[in-house]
């Protein structure tokens, strides 16, 4: 209905600004992106709604395209950590969960760290997602201090050799000092374990964020270093879009994204059909 | 800020003189941008300028503030007037058991904010609550409601293995008549605004509650999909109050704008932190002044 037929005037690109808008991209932006989609529309033959649909769509996934990074190799270091941050109630335990079924799936053997040590049923919470991927789960309980968990689990991972080791933290807002400094705290400690370690810090966004996660991934990057991004209930009715600006700010992929509440809802994230389901 | 940009558009009107048409203009799409990047709707953010541009054309520019703080306070008087100037508590006027019904988007902070309410109720207004879970799904959601609950001091109604929801409430309803309780506070699982089945759920349970309150919990950092959950949620449950959480970041919070605007529902309580003391009464100024940033 936005691209049948018709010519691509100002009108036209003010709409589109809107619609990239309303789908969270962000005010700079929509109008970056809408602008650039039209540079490339003049330089096509056709100049119509339809071309400027597909200059729009190129554009973003471009966008997407230049940050997106392979598939993390086969002859890893034993075991592969992956430290799992990201502010309160935005799907970490549960996509963890389904991380954890999915390495399984390419037979790797997985064991959890439960490093919540503060919510209240967190460590239930992820004992029970143990139990459905079959994987264990290593925990000290609430109030424990979530370093040493993760220390204990790199402990016997190694011993035990397991391929990967997924540790789960607390939700905690960016803007709390204390609490980032907990998580810089897991990362000295995974870093005297193995230099390299955590090989993966994925920082886990809820799809239905606006703007705020701009702020959320230049602190969590500022404080640890994040090494990618996973975007929750994109099952819902948001469309996350304000992953292209991250991108562009932060040079960060998308590693996942959630579609769902169960085990299997997560996907490798594929810009062409992100781009697909904006419009 | 938004001050300073509204001083670079009307750095060229000294002294006296009114807002007009052209320099109005310039200034809308500064509050505008202002609007957007706080995560307003669009929609709404279009309904609301043209409602301060209409109150700001003809304004006379004149005392002490410059017609950038004119503007700024226009809009955020306008502001104030949409979210609802006086701050409504819990109704709590019906016979009791009083039953609320806590629902949203997952992860938007239900279950914390019933037993944030049940301390109120506690120690506030000498109430007694009895809280109970209908979350079935979600692995260890009744704990986490058990435990919060408890450690307020409240009553939390036990677990039975294999009820589904519609059973639990009634039984809950049931409990609280038969143990004297005032309030009745269900927590449920969290979901999707276009789940039809998980939404029929929803209806089915106040249908057989009948709730005095339904509290729909939104996250503050919830971007322009905020419209499209509050209006489904109110369109098939009618909601009575808006509880925002997680307002201790630094989201703006535009959220809170476009959730009062599309259901016309006060925004009641503000969720301040992640333990059972961080609960705040709705103050429209102080989320008006965060909005414009
Ligand atoms: N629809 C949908 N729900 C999801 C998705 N991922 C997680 N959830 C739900 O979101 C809610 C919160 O998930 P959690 O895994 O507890 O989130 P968390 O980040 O670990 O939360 P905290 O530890 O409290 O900070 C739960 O109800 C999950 O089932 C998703 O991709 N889609
Ligand atoms: N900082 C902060 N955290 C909050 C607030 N309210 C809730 N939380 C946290 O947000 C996360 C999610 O809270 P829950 O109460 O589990 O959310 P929920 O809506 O019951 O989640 P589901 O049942 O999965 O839909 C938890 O980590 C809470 O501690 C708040 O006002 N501020
Ligand atoms: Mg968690
Ligand atoms: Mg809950």
């Amino acid at each position: 209905e936005l691209f049948i037929g018709g010519k691509v005037d100002e009108a036209l690109l003010e709409e589109l600004e809107d619609q990239l808008v309303m789908a969270d991209f962000g005010v700079e932006t929509a109008s970056a992106i809408v602008r650039e989609a039209k540079e490339r529309l003049d330089r096509k033959q056709k100049k119509d709604a339809n071309a400027m649909r597909e200059a729009l769509r190129d554009t973003i996934r471009a966008h997407l395209e230049a940050v997106e990074q392979g598939v993390v190799p086969s002859q890893r270091v034993h075991p592969w950590v992956i430290l799992v941050v990201g502010v309160n109630g935005v799907g970490k335990t549960t996509t963890i969960g389904k991380l954890a079924a999915f390495y399984q799936s390419n037979h790797e053997k997985v064991l959890l760290a439960a490093g919540d040590t503060y919510r209240a049923a967190a460590v239930a919470q992820l004992q029970k997602w143990g139990e459905r991927c079959g994987c264990l789960v290593i925990s000290q309980g609430q109030d424990a201090d979530a370093a040493s968990v993760v220390h204990d689990a790199f402990a016997a991972a190694r011993a035990r050799r397991y391929d990967v080791l997924i540790a789960d933290t607390a939700g905690r807002l960016h803007t709390k000092s204390n609490l980032m400094e907990e998580l810089k705290k897991i990362k000295r400690v995974l870093g005297r374990l193995d230099p390299s370690a955590p090989h993966e810090t994925l920082l886990v966004l809820d799809g239905t964020t606006g703007q705020n996660a701009i702020s959320q991934v230049q602190k969590f990057h500022e404080a640890i270093g994040i090494t990618g991004l996973v975007i929750t209930k994109l099952d819902g009715t948001a469309k996350g879009g304000v992953v292209v600006g991250l991108s562009e700010k932060f040079k960060l992929p998308v590693r996942y994204i959630g579609v769902g509440e169960g085990l299997e809802d997560l996907r490798p994230f594929d810009p062409r059909q992100f781009v697909e389901a904006l419009f | 800020s938004l001050s300073d940009r509204l001083e670079a558009v009307f750095k060229k009107l000294k002294g006296q003189g009114s807002l007009n048409e052209k320099n109005i203009r310039d200034a809308m799409r500064e509050v505008r941008m202002a609007l957007l990047e706080a995560d307003v709707h669009l929609d709404v953010v279009k309904s609301f300028i043209a409602r301060v541009r209409e109150k700001s054309l003809g304004h006379e520019v004149m005392g002490s503030l410059t017609p950038g703080q004119q503007v700024i306070h226009l809009v955020h008087k306008e502001l104030i007037h949409v979210m609802g100037g006086v701050n409504e508590r819990l109704n709590l006027a019906a016979q009791p058991p009083v039953v609320v019904l806590m629902v949203g988007l997952q992860g938007s902070g239900k279950t914390t904010t019933t037993a944030k309410l049940a301390k109120r109720l506690i120690e506030k207004e000498r109430r007694k609550p009895l809280l109970a879970s209908l979350d079935v799904y979600r692995p260890a959601a009744m704990d986490q409601l058990a435990t919060v609950g408890e450690a307020v001091g409240a009553k939390v109604l036990p677990t039975s293995v294999g009820e589904n929801p519609r059973d639990i409430a009634k039984r809950a309803l049931q409990s609280a008549r038969m143990g004297g309780f005032d309030v009745l506070l269900l927590d449920t699982a969290g979901r999707l605004h276009v789940d039809a089945e998980l939404m029929t759920e929803l209806v089915d349970v106040a249908e057989l509650v009948k709730p005095t309150e339904i509290l729909l919990v939104v996250d503050s950092m919830t971007g322009q999909d905020a419209v499209n959950v509050a209006r489904s949620f109110d369109e098939k449950l009618n909601v009575t109050g808006v509880i925002l959480t997680k307002t201790d970041g630094d989201a703006r919070g535009g959220a809170a704008l476009s959730v009062r605007h599309v259901t016309g529902k006060p925004i009641k309580f503000l969720g301040t932190g992640e333990t059972v003391d961080g609960l705040e009464p709705f103050h429209p100024d102080r989320v008006a002044s965060r909005i414009l940033g």
